[in-house]
């Protein structure tokens, strides 16, 4: 069987009627590079939890995904991330809840599984964890973007709460 | 949300999710992403599992766990536990969302009850898939 590796960014109402070109090029291409990264991490033997890190910081690090940069935005505007991970072979587990200013949560989430007793933090604790560990804090601009703001507007002028994508165009 | 499950040729599993949530959402709100067995789970004896879509719905099917569970306990194929989850389970109470997995032997799964998920796979010797839309 070998090595094997999936990926996703996100559901939703993706819909092909209302996809632009350029949009479902771009998504492509980033669905494109984060199977690169992992797959060559395990191309060259390494491990299934390296492949997967690799995998999703590429996704996390393209605005077009609902993760690190290019988070959506909360009722109050502000960004809030979650991320875990886990082990298959010894069930080891890390994960961070309510996170913000962490350009690659997952990474965070690796922390707390590898250099903590324990399995999961949440907001502030989170993010003393994560300054203690040397993580960067980076600025609230660095994860927001145009469209998620626009997102955010949408879904507050309907009174909704949505998913990652839907089929409402923008601009 | 963003996710990644992988078997490295040791026969080690992996999975990882990441996500700023859902548009709109309340402040300290957590879906099903860092809810290890909801959104998240990977052993070596099941399954390892990454999800996206509506969380709550998600958190309260175990979904993660659930599959991994099927194939341990079970002895279901891989496959026909996720879509037992994400075709069945996860409709009955409303919720929305995919999932991608992989099993100690054989392709990854990916499944998603939505009109499109984003997604991509790639075993050793294969060529990759990629995918958006339903169809």
């Amino acid at each position: 069987c070998g090595w094997a590796l999936a990926l996703h960014g996100g559901a939703g109402t993706i819909l092909k009627e209302t996809m632009t070109p350029d949009r479902e090029a771009g998504y492509r291409a980033g669905l494109e590079a984060a199977l690169a990264a992992g797959r060559e991490v395990l191309s060259a033997g390494g491990s299934a939890e390296d492949a997967v890190v690799a995998t999703v910081m590429v996704l996390e690090d393209n605005p077009l995904f609902n993760a690190g940069r290019g988070s959506v935005l909360t009722s109050a505007g502000t960004v809030e991330m979650d991320a875990a991970i886990m082990r298959g072979r010894d069930r080891a587990a890390g994960t961070v809840a309510g996170i913000h200013g962490v350009r690659n949560p997952i990474c965070l989430a690796r922390r707390v599984m590898e250099r903590s007793d324990h399995v999961m933090f949440c907001g502030a604790g989170a993010q003393v964890f994560a300054l203690e560990q040397g993580f960067e804090e980076l600025p609230a601009s660095y994860f927001e973007t145009e469209h998620r703001r626009n997102q955010l507007r949408e879904a507050q002028e309907k009174n909704e709460i949505s998913l990652d994508h839907n089929d409402h165009k923008y601009g | 949300t963003v996710g990644c499950v992988a078997r490295d040729r040791n026969g080690d599993l992996a999975a990882a999710t990441s996500t700023g949530g859902m548009t709109n959402k309340r402040p300290g709100r957590v879906g099903d992403s860092p809810v290890i067995g909801a959104g998240t789970y990977a052993s070596n004896d099941g399954a390892a599992i990454s999800a996206t879509g509506h969380g709550e719905a998600f958190i309260r099917e175990t979904v993660a766990r659930d599959i991994a569970a099927l194939v341990q306990y079970a002895g279901l194929d891989l496959t026909e536990a996720v879509r037992r989850k994400v075709m069945v389970d996860l409709p009955r109470i409303g919720g929305d969302g995919g999932v991608i997995a992989i099993a100690p032997a054989g392709a990854p799964v990916l499944m998603f009850n939505t009109r499109g998920m984003y997604r991509a796979s790639a075993c050793e010797g294969g060529d990759a898939k990629l995918g958006i839309y339903a169809d």
